[in-house]
């Protein structure tokens, strides 16, 4: 049996719609711990990591770990029907064919319950090695999302080079090119612990998929080391986190 | 010339 109920359904609403972009199914992983997600996008290009801790729900319960496919399209329809405000309780049996989820209003005058089927996903996982970042960047997720956005017109591919003064990205395309440069803030904003400078380059259409998240958090970390996939990593309060990796572009 | 790579050349499959 497994049981979670969040205060406000907008919260799941941000997190669906984090992923949703990037996945169209995807397998939540329950255990007594939490919630887990992992997944590629269907290009193999990127991958997608929700970690939702217990203590995050108002209630959790998980007496044996369950597999829940979900279609990412028919959740977000379903969390339409419900406002903000509302808190939502998640149910699932024991090997269940579907999932309950249940709306109830701020002033629990209005109540609303919705069955949406379960998908069977063959779903692999990938194991994800420790990584000794040589640069790790924290800024505000809305500054990142909009480097990425006005990055975008101008390439599909973004260049990203830290040294220990800087963050620069770049793009570069027949209409001309683009560099933003960010240096550390003495208000902190924008941190950079830089070993070692890198230098990758990645595609914008990734990038800009994951400021999906930035509705879910104030900073974003990212970080990066030569030839191994970039992070990006929106926390979710203190409890948990959505990581998305993105393989760099290489030469051929 | 610069491809794209893929995330299963850097993460093993578990």
């Amino acid at each position: 049996m497994f049981e979670a109920r969040l205060s406000s359904t907008l919260t799941l609403k941000k997190i669906v719609d984090a992923l949703r972009d990037i996945l169209n199914q995807s397998t939540l992983d329950c255990s007594d711990t939490g919630i887990q997600l992992q997944a590629m996008d269907n290009s193999h290009v990127s991958l997608v990591c929700l970690c939702l801790r217990s203590d995050y729900f108002e209630k959790y319960k998980c007496s044996r770990n369950v597999s829940l496919g979900l279609d990412l399209k028919s959740l977000t329809k379903v969390l339409k029907c419900a406002n903000g405000d509302d808190a939502v309780t998640i149910k699932a049996a024991d090997k269940a064919d579907k999932i309950e989820l249940s709306f109830e209003s701020a002033g629990k005058e209005r109540t609303a319950d919705y069955e949406l089927r379960l998908l069977n996903l063959d779903q692999e996982h990938l194991a994800i090695p420790e990584t000794e970042y040589s640069c790790v960047i924290h800024m505000p997720a809305s500054e990142f999302a909009r480097i990425c956005r006005d990055l975008a017109v101008f390439s599909e591919s973004v260049v990203i080079a830290c040294s220990k003064n800087c963050i620069k990205f770049s793009a570069n395309g027949e209409m001309g090119s683009a560099n933003i440069k960010l240096s550390q803030t003495s208000k902190a904003e924008v941190t950079l612990q830089v070993d070692e400078p890198v230098t990758l380059s990645f595609a914008g259409r990734y990038l800009n998929t994951f400021t999906r998240a930035t509705p879910l958090s104030e900073k974003v970390k990212i970080g990066m080391a030569a030839d191994v996939p970039l992070l990006v990593e929106y926390p979710i309060e203190d409890y948990g986190y959505i990581r998305y990796y993105l393989a760099p572009k290489v030469d051929d | 010339k610069v491809k794209q790579g893929s995330i299963t050349s850097f993460f093993a499959k578990k």
